[in-house]
Parts: C-alpha cells; sequence; structure tokens
C-alpha cells in the first residue's frame, strides 16, 4: 500500500512554514 | 528599552548594547548574530509599514511574496511569534523566536514549537479534527484535490503512527515519540541560514568594520 503519507509531512511543506524565506527579502 | 521606542532607535539608543546583551543573554544567540538578526528585522518590519514592528502582512509578505491572503499556518507561526498577543511582532519577540530555529537549538525546544503551532485551538492536544483541517488547508494553498477516502487514508496511516493511546488526539508525550521516529517532521524547525549569521550575510552590503566584538 502506498499510503503510508503522513499527515505531518504534508502540512510541513507550508510557505507559511518555511521561515528560510524570511532571508530571502 | 530603546525597542520601546518607534522605531526603535537600537542605532544610536545609548541602551543599544545592553539591550543587545540582554537578547543574547536570552538566546542562543550572540552579540553578533542579535546586530545581524537587527538588520534582518529593520528590513521585514518596514516592508509595508515603517514602524519597527513587523505586522502580519509583512511576514505574509515575506514568506508567500504577496502583502495578502490567508494562511492557517502563517496565522500559527504569527501567533506564536506574537509573545504579548498584541498582533504585532516586535524585536525581543522575533529573536525569542527565531532562536528555536537555530541549528544548536535544544530538539526538546522544536519539539515544543512545532507541537504548540500544530495545536491549533490550544488545547494541549492535537486534535485529529486539527490535523484533517491543515491537510485541506496544505492541499488548497498547494492546489492539489484529494478523495475524502485518500485523505482519510493519510489520517488512518497518521494517527495509527502517532496515536498511541487511540484516543483520536495526539499528546506531548506522543508527539515526542512520533518526531523522534520522524525526524524529518522537524526540518522545518531548522534554519542552516541562523548557524552562520553575520551582518555579511544578512545585509550584504554592511562590511565587517561595522561588527561589534563579542
Amino acid at each position: 500500500q502506498p499510503t503510508a503519507m503522513n499527515a505531518f509531512e504534508l502540512i510541513s511543506m507550508s510557505k507559511g512554514l518555511n521561515l528560510s524565506n524570511l532571508f530571502d527579502i | 528599552g530603546c525597542f520601546e521606542c518607534r522605531p526603535p532607535c537600537l542605532q544610536n539608543c545609548e541602551n543599544r548594547f545592553e539591550e543587545i546583551a540582554r537578547l543574547a543573554n536570552e538566546t542562543i544567540f550572540t552579540v553578533n548574530e542579535v546586530e545581524a538578526l537587527y538588520e534582518l528585522f529593520k528590513k521585514l518590519s518596514s516592508s509595508i509599514i515603517d514602524d519597527g514592528l513587523i505586522q502580519k502582512e509583512e511576514l505574509h509578505l515575506a514568506l508567500f511574496k504577496t502583502p495578502s491572503g490567508e494562511n492557517l499556518f502563517l496565522d500559527r507561526v504569527f501567533d506564536l511569534f506574537d509573545e504579548k498577543k498584541n498582533g504585532v511582532i516586535k524585536f525581543d519577540e522575533f529573536v525569542h523566536a527565531l532562536s528555536v530555529f537555530h541549528p544548536n537549538a535544544p530538539m526538546e525546544e522544536k519539539i515544543d514549537f512545532a507541537f504548540r503551532l500544530y495545536d491549533l485551538r490550544q488545547t494541549g492536544f492535537i486534535e485529529r479534527e486539527e490535523v484533517k483541517q491543515m491537510v485541506i488547508a496544505i492541499l488548497m494553498e498547494s492546489g492539489i484535490t484529494l478523495s475524502d477516502d485518500l485523505l482519510e487514508a493519510i489520517m488512518d496511516s497518521t494517527f495509527a503512527d502517532a496515536d498511541a493511546d487511540k484516543d483520536d488526539r495526539i499528546n506531548i508525550e506522543e508527539w515526542k515519540d512520533f518526531v523522534l521516529r520522524n525526524p524529518n517532521l522537524l526540518k522545518n524547525m531548522t534554519l542552516p541560514y541562523l548557524k552562520d549569521l553575520s551582518l555579511a550575510t544578512v545585509f550584504p552590503s554592511f562590511t565587517s568594520n561595522t561588527r561589534i566584538e563579542d
């Protein structure tokens, strides 16, 4: 079954959680 | 202190070194790093309104490159940065929160910060409904559509792995076990950039002679 997908793995992909963009202004 | 001034007078205020030293003392950063963070803060806090405070729209602009738009995760990040819960991020709040994202910050702090981030209603548990709401939000943000069956399958496998006592909510102990087994879930809790923080990296036009000694 390929549904070993983790909800938090998906969630952590949000741009809203990707603070490395703070350094890219 | 000088962060009370509008805009903060960190550059000229005679208390400047004291304030910087205080923040360095309260966090993982050195005085040079706090100084570098101030340059970053100035850029962020003046991107829309130059008032020495980061508004939600300014954080949105930095992360999404547009000033407006609803995003559940940005709301949560902003709320956790905003210690005083007054709708703006001050410099000391900015430094405190970013300290957690330092590569050398204790893992415990990162685990705790991520837990509070995902505990949307701040009940002390990450509830299944909250996780589903966050998955729907990230799918919308990415423009991806999933069938409800697949969504539920993702929820089932996640909770089968994370929710040891099967009460449809993840408590802090379960969260710790879960992320220690899945360390990639904390990847966005570390900003490698913070490890090599200097005025030169944050603000390339600054030269090394503007640095103050540790």
